[in-house]
Formats: C-alpha cells, sequence, structure tokens
C-alpha cells in the first residue's frame, strides 16, 4: 500500500497496465523520437537509455546520449517505484522538443534497468510527467515548468481532450499546452482550485449512485490523473459501489458486469464544485473482446492512497474522457467541461 | 500561441495479455514487487 513517508509519497501509485494514451516526443540534437504517457499523476520524465539490456528496453526505443550534441551528462542516480513495475537509471539533462516547442535543458531519467515484465508489452517508451515539482522523484524542473521559466507559453495552462470513441473523424486525444480549444468542449468551465500541490488535487463535494448520495458524504480529495485509466477510490467505497452496479470479483482483482444488464444499471455521479458530472453505465464500464466474446469490466478500481487531508479518489481516463480538463498552473486550479 | 500534441489511443497493455490469455499468469507471477521482496538487498540503501 502506497504510503506517506516524511511528507513525500514512497511509492508512486499508479501501475502503467491500464494505460492507453500516448503521445510523441523529440529528445536530444539532432532529434531522437520517442513515445510517452502524458501523465498528470507524476513529475519525472524518463526514457530508456541505449545501455539498458533489461528485456523491456530491447522492445522500446532507447535514448543514444553520445549521438546528440546537446547532451548534458548529470550522473546522479535515479530510481522509480511503479505500482507494477520499477526501474532505475540516470539522470541526464538535453533539448527537448514537444508539438513543436523547444525546451533547453530538460532533466530527464535515462533508464538503464527496467527489471520484470511491466513495461515489456507497453506501447510507450517512456513517462512524461506533468503534475506540481513536489511530486518529481528526479531532481530538477518538470517538463511544463521549464516551458514556463523559458516562458514558450503564453498561459501557464494546458489542457487534456481524451476520445473514447476511436471510430469517429475527431482525433483520438490530443493535449494542448499553452491553452484550451473551444471547439472540444461545451459550456463552460468549472473551475476548482488545487487543494495540495503534488497531484493535481482538488475537492470533491460526494459521489452519488443513482441520485443517492452514497459516498464521500462530506467532502474528499480527488486527484485529475491522466495517467491511469480507471476511477479509483478507497477500497471500502469501492466494494461498495462495485456491489450498487452489480459488478462482480474474478480472481484476478477485477471486477466483471453483465453486458445484457448494462442499460438497466445506476447512474454514477461525482459532484465537484456544487456541480454533478454524471458517468451512465455504457461510459462507466469498460467493454473488451476475448475472442467472440464482449466482456464488459468495471471502470472503477480500489486503491488505498492516505494523505493527511484523507484517503484519495483518482479520476482517471474513464471520467475524463467524458470531461475536458484544463490544468492552470498560474492559478492552481484545474477545469472541467463536457468534452 | 496554442500547441497542439496529438494523443494515440492504444489498446492497454491488461488488455493485450488478457486477449492473449496471459493476465492471470501475469499477475501471478510477474509481480516487480515480489522481485522486489526477493532482492531488496541488492538495491543501495534508500
Amino acid at each position: 500500500t502506497p504510503s506517506l513517508r516524511l511528507g513525500r509519497y514512497s511509492e508512486k501509485i499508479y501501475n502503467y497496465m491500464d494505460a492507453q494514451y500516448y503521445g510523441e516526443i523529440t529528445l536530444g540534437t539532432p532529434g531522437q523520437n520517442f513515445s510517452v504517457i502524458f501523465d498528470t499523476g507524476s513529475s519525472d520524465l524518463w526514457v530508456p537509455s541505449t545501455y539498458c539490456v533489461s528485456q523491456a528496453c530491447a522492445l522500446h526505443r532507447r535514448f543514444r546520449a553520445f549521438e546528440s550534441s546537446s547532451f548534458r551528462h548529470d550522473g546522479r542516480m535515479f530510481g522509480i517505484n511503479y505500482g507494477s513495475g520499477h526501474l532505475l537509471g540516470v539522470m541526464a539533462r538535453d533539448t527537448l522538443k514537444v508539438g513543436g516547442v523547444t525546451v533547453l535543458n530538460q532533466e530527464f531519467g535515462e533508464s538503464v534497468y527496467e527489471p520484470g515484465a511491466a513495461f515489456v508489452m507497453a506501447k510507450f517508451d517512456g513517462v512524461l510527467g506533468m503534475a506540481y515539482p513536489s511530486l518529481a522523484e528526479i531532481l530538477g524542473n518538470p517538463f511544463f515548468d521549464n516551458m514556463m521559466t523559458q516562458k514558450t507559453v503564453e498561459e501557464k495552462v494546458f489542457s487534456f481532450y481524451l476520445n473514447r470513441k476511436t471510430s469517429s473523424g475527431n482525433p483520438q486525444g490530443e493535449l494542448l499546452l499553452g491553452g484550451t480549444d473551444e471547439a472540444l468542449y461545451s459550456g463552460p468551465i468549472n473551475w476548482l482550485p488545487v487543494t495540495a500541490k503534488g497531484y493535481w488535487q482538488i475537492k470533491m463535494d460526494s459521489v452519488a449512485v443513482q441520485g443517492m448520495n452514497s459516498f464521500c458524504p462530506n467532502g474528499c480529495q480527488a486527484i485529475v490523473d491522466t495517467g491511469t485509466s480507471l476511477i479509483a477510490g478507497p477500497t471500502n467505497d469501492i466494494l461498495s459501489l462495485q456491489q450498487l452496479i452489480g459488478a462482480s470479483p474474478t480472481n484476478i482483482g477485477e471486477y466483471l458486469i453483465d453486458c445484457v444488464r448494462l442499460s438497466s444499471l445506476p447512474h454514477v455521479t461525482f459532484v465537484l464544485g456544487g456541480k454533478e458530472y454524471t458517468l451512465t453505465s455504457e461510459q462507466y464500464v469498460r467493454k473488451e473482446m476475448l475472442g467472440d466474446r464482449e466482456l464488459c469490466l468495471s471502470g472503477f478500481q480500489a486503491v488505498d492512497i492516505i494523505t493527511p487531508a484523507g484517503p484519495l479518489w483518482i479520476l482517471g481516463d474513464v471520467f475524463l474522457t467524458e470531461f475536458y480538463s484544463i490544468f492552470d498552473r498560474g492559478q492552481d486550479r484545474v477545469g472541467l467541461a463536457t468534452a | 500561441a496554442l500547441v497542439r500534441v496529438p494523443l494515440k489511443r492504444v489498446r492497454s497493455v491488461r488488455s493485450q495479455l488478457r486477449a492473449d490469455g496471459l493476465l492471470q499468469e501475469f499477475l501471478t507471477d510477474h509481480r516487480p514487487d515480489m522481485f522486489s521482496r526477493r532482492y531488496a538487498q541488492c538495491f543501495p540503501p534508500g
């Protein structure tokens, strides 16, 4: 169980087994391309190193420091523990390009050791964290902090549009650095102040199932996280929630729902800043094909993260595919609007 | 002034493992925390 140690999280809470959205970045001069998860739940940037001989590295693009004229050796070691994998490496600095924008002297980790199978099947090479600097394992400014310092963005804002419907003409997802795109959301933006500057943490008023105020009745803390796919909450609450939506546990800790019953399942509503964010069963259930059989998996997951402000809920992709999310470092607030 | 970074949606590792019939084995046998416990003494202090 992740725990708080000396005011810092001793272990990152996420496993990337469920991560679905990634984009491309370029490191070094000339640029070397990598695909990364843009993760608002962490603050470090790392990619595999060419010196890494782990199986996971062999299957991914690896950074070749000796081919980059802008590479700066650092020499310090770093290690990151994720829920389903850990890695060790050395720190470095180099030129980073994201979406055509250049960030100079970006601190990042070159992973030289990725044991286990956690990253072997991952479609992405590394992770680019977009949370606050206090969450960073690697000393130095996170990517967006450097963008702000080097004034490569006019507004200290970035936003995510994540599309669940891959068949439509819309993009599968988009990260916008420096602002928002009104074409990607409708209605007003509901702004929520950040309550603790580590994760993008906000106050959640309550969680209701079919209109009944079932969980978090007196308010609780939630983080908005693009690096995890489900909606997570304290074990006791999530187990009750799974019962209320008729989800049955499997022997590997997942929760299945009878696909035939989807239309009769209750709505789940998250109240944030006095505004209701309702998910229908079609929205909180993930469908997967297993051979010729369709599986319906609950989009809720039990994760216990205890903080001084109480246990955290995590609003991941299941939530963020329905709601456009805006992260404002200038005014330390999170904005939500209907995607 | 707005920088646009397209994001691609892919099947998750969990989904791939499930489709290949390997998810249960992965969760049972390849838990990195098991590795950490077994080889904890090999890591530097802290």
